[in-house]
């Protein structure tokens, strides 16, 4: 699904 | 994190401590695009606010502060200590041509209208283009120092292998995210022409110069 919030990438 | 997104954050560091070291060693910036470097300075600025906020892991944390303290070196030795070798004749793109766009892009199109996540897309649109001045530059004079052709090809492997990482995450945790996705397909592509000079001229050991 969608990546909200956090993005625990650089 | 799985071995692509790895080797393109390791990719990222090499090009960013490349860059570093051949500006410090050679004391000069010839050939360098400062407005790039001040977009990547803007890039991780506007990208990592959550650098105190956010936890992910020491990894991600420690990560960030280099990239933002190599980042905002990099502008300062090209402004500043060695401004007399920086080549504002040629370095001469209009940055706000791509600083506005991703501004507003950022506002119509996000995940999340809330500030981090407006600042967050507008980073990811502005890395986009951010190598647009570099890449400018090296079509004006037409050749480009041996070191920046290994820097623009660390510099856009580091992308192509977080595509990667996309194709990886999506069949393995259903993971995508279609703004950094699209936003990757396309810094990536903008590489291609110079992937194709690096290839076949930097590898043969000939210089890196375009068709006049």
């Amino acid at each position: 699904g969608y990546m909200t919030g956090s993005h625990d990438e650089l | 994190m799985n071995v692509f997104r790895f080797l393109g954050d390791l990719s990222h560091l090499v090009a960013i401590v490349i860059l570093l070291l051949k500006i410090w060693k050679t004391r000069s910036c010839s050939g360098i695009s400062g407005r790039s470097q001040i977009l990547f300075a803007i890039v991780f600025t506007t990208r990592y606010l959550d650098l105190f906020s956010n936890f992910i892991s020491v990894y991600n944390t420690s990560m960030k502060i280099v990239y933002i303290t190599c980042s905002y070196a990099t502008v300062y030795l090209i402004y500043g200590k060695f401004k007399a070798t920086y080549d504002f004749n040629h370095d001469t793109f209009r940055i706000e041509f791509l600083l506005v766009p991703s501004a507003i892009l950022a506002f119509l199109v996000n995940h999340d209208f809330s500030p981090l996540e407006i600042l967050w897309t507008f980073s990811i649109y502005l890395e986009s283009v951010a190598i647009l001045p570099q890449l400018f530059l090296v079509s004006k004079t037409g050749e480009a120092e041996t070191i920046t052709s290994h820097y623009l090809f660390a510099l856009g492997s580091y992308r192509l292998l977080y595509l990667l990482n996309w194709l990886w995450r999506y069949f393995s945790q259903g993971f995508y995210d279609l703004i950094a996705l699209l936003s990757g397909i396309l810094q990536t592509v903008l590489y291609c022409d110079f992937f194709y000079l690096y290839i076949s001229k930097v590898l043969k050991g000939k210089k890196l110069s375009l068709p006049a």
